[in-house]
């Protein structure tokens, strides 16, 4: 297993800072392993958005930490496409234009991958497929309703 | 493989049976707070084989069944289904030849659970092992919490280890 | 100081339940004390939103939880206002039905306190008496501009 | 007693001097994801007298001074000065006679750390003190971070009772 889970670290290193650059538009990013034997070490993220010097990645701020975590969940799942995927409220701490770069990089993904995604910004909603609307109109009962935008 | 349909009755807010349909691309499910979408996420987490219900964001089986409102009573049961395509044979063996794939699981007030795997009884390691293979089966990377996005950047780098397994 | 940690209890108590019924539009919401002695226990909250049993707060959902933490947060203002406070971002998790009975109350209490709010809700902007825009036009460096709605 | 004005010079992601004038009522900052707005929220809670850098999302004081970018070299030095109006006389008996004081502090690469309370050296005590019984020293309930807004509700019975006594 230490080959394939060899193979695998390279494969997603390599996807993340494709994926990193498309959604941050720039900057780099890889894995590193913490130590020489890949089985007993863990996994450290090295990244830096564009224009800036590489850093620790708990200096990065709440929506970058985000878009960072997206850049490797996606890379993630370009390798191993998972049958379906549930996304709640991924996009809130995300500002308009990384809101639109991630809703890109989603529709892409969800050319062959099925994605449930949770959202109150009104750009993911009009970005979806399908819609369901789920209201309380009887306090304490959640009830399906049809969405028009 | 994906999900065709789930319907959830008696499950957490949903008094209700109610049954959410998912084409392929992207489904969004939205609504005002408390309304009750994360709820949603639960009970797919929930037929899928989640066993802790801390996980789920309860203390016990009875945070999961739906315990009244101002105009309705109790209920005594909760179950969830799941419909999921098997068109690109992604299953185990064992469902080869399904097209479609039915789990369900309810629970009772008495703390009884049960599993069926299209409408024949089961058990939990039957539904685990349904999805381990898949990629759906451990919570890492396909289910992603309400607040949790951050996670595999503040998390410890031994904690990204089992991100790297479970895609291997 | 279990006689002055009493009344502030009794105060706060009072206020809370009214600012939830504000930001819920409706609802109740208390502090219970988890042991006899006032001094020996923890404050434990006890809520429900409009038309809800009261429950557990943990099955609240993330809006839920964010609007009742604003509420005590506002109560205790109340009772004893802070020079100045400062707000990170705590409009995020709401929808905008409570984005606007949040903004409401806000303006309500910034007649006597300071608030400084950061955001990313063009309704909070929109009622906000000053904006100040940060901008990183050269990258890594962080500038204050003007800015205009 | 109001912040009439903030300085930051070498903070951060803040290597011009740059002035932050807040009027009384609601100031709004706003722009990008990782543009600097809650590194004022730092900055703030840093020359207020807060002395644990993790608290300030940083692992030593070097997280606190501009350690360049792709066009700047890093800085020596990081100082932060904040201006208070204090016309309700709110702040202790020490400074009834002025309407306004300033606290500036700055720190460092060696690590050395300085006081200023109008313009007079000062040490961090004397910065505690002068706003410990405002209702601002502490940090629970006057400076909500980021991601932190349903930390009282998700929070222990017994960390609550922090926020109980400070406003006692
Ligand atoms: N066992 C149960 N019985 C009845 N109602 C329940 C039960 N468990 C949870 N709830 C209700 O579900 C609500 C929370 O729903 P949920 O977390 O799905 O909201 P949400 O739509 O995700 O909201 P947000 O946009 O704020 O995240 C709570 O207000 C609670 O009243
Ligand atoms: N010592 C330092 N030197 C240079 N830059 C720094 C330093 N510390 C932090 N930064 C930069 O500040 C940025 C984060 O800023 P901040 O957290 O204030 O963003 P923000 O405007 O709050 O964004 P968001 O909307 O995503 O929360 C990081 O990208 C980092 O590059
Ligand atoms: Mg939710
Ligand atoms: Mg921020």
């Amino acid at each position: 297993t230490r080959e394939r889970l060899g193979e695998t670290f390279e494969e997603i290193n390599k996807r993340f800072d494709l994926v990193f650059q498309r959604l941050f538009n720039g900057g780099r990013a890889e894995l590193r392993l913490t130590g020489d034997d890949l089985l007993e070490s863990g996994i450290e993220i090295v990244a830096s958005p564009p224009g800036k010097r590489l850093q620790n990645i708990n200096l990065f701020s709440g929506g970058e930490k985000a878009l960072t975590a997206i850049a490797l969940i996606f890379s993630i799942f370009l390798i191993k496409p998972s049958p379906f995927s549930v996304l709640d409220e991924v996009d809130a701490p995300l500002d308009d234009v990384n809101v639109e770069r991630f809703n890109m990089f989603l529709k892409e993904l969800a050319q062959d991958n099925q994605f449930i995604v949770i959202t109150h910004n009104k750009r993911t909603m009009e970005m979806a497929d399908s819609l369901l609307g789920i209201t309380m109109e009887e306090a304490g009962v959640s009830k399906l309703v049809t969405v028009e935008l | 493989m994906n999900i065709k349909s789930l319907t959830v009755h008696g499950f957490k807010s949903f008094p209700e049976r109610t049954i959410f349909a998912f084409p392929s691309g992207i489904s969004a499910i939205v609504g005002p707070n408390g309304c009750g979408k994360s709820n949603i996420v639960d009970a797919i987490r929930w037929v899928i084989g989640e066993h802790n219900t801390r996980h789920l964001r309860g203390t016990g089986l009875e945070d999961l069944i739906f315990n009244g409102s101002e105009t309705r009573k109790p209920m005594g049961m909760a179950e969830v289904s799941i419909v999921l395509t098997n068109e690109d044979g992604r299953l185990p063996a064992l469902y080869r030849n399904f097209t479609e794939v039915e789990v369900k699981r309810c629970v009772y007030r008495s703390g009884e659970s049960e599993f069926f795997i299209n409408k024949v009884p089961a058990r939990l390691k039957d539904v685990v092992e349904l999805f381990s293979d898949t990629g759906i089966g451990r919570r890492t990377y396909s289910i992603i919490e309400q607040g949790q996005v951050g996670w595999l950047v503040t998390a410890k780098p031994e904690q990204r280890k089992a991100m790297l397994e479970e895609a291997a």
